[in-house]
């Protein structure tokens, strides 16, 4: 038997345009976990900026894991962006579950084009503000 | 659905 723990985390930076990371450069949200008691602890890390010259043009989006007290956690996960209506939108979701170990992030060098995502008309900064989505299942054995 | 990638790729012996 598999069990799975599925939950999601909301992560708003405000002045957005203002960001002042470089290529490379990272910004980090909060810890978040499954539950009160869940002892895995996630953070979602982003490059503004890309990461690399490759990504240049985009932001890179991460999934983090922080602490785990297990040797490994496999897990899928989800990244979109909600607009103004809070609806979820431009989602890359993983195509399998990933291998994580304490340290470990997986995720999408390429998420979004930062002129795709800074293009007013496309409303994915309303008041500057970029909100991310990222929904997280996490696969054990029961 | 996507291929994710990492940026800590690690070593397979």
């Amino acid at each position: 038997h598999i069990k799975v723990a599925k939950f999601s985390y909301v992560w708003t930076i405000n002045n957005f345009s203002y960001t002042r990371e470089e290529m490379g450069e990272v910004l980090k949200s909060s810890t978040f976990s499954a539950g009160a008691n869940d002892k895995l602890k996630w953070c979602l890390r982003v490059n503004p900026k890309g990461l690399d010259d490759e990504s240049k043009d985009y932001l890179s989006l991460y999934l983090f894991l922080v602490s785990c007290n297990k040797n490994e956690v496999r897990a899928r996960f989800k990244f979109s962006i909600l607009n103004a209506k809070r609806e979820e939108t431009r989602a890359m979701e993983s195509q399998r579950a990933y291998r994580f170990v304490q340290g470990k992030d997986w995720g999408f060098k390429k998420f979004i084009r930062r002129d795709f995502l800074m293009e007013e008309v496309n409303g994915l900064l309303p008041d500057d503000k970029l909100t991310l989505f990222c929904e997280v299942s996490v696969i054990s054995d029961s | 659905k996507r291929k994710a990638d990492t940026t800590t790729p690690s070593a397979n012996f």
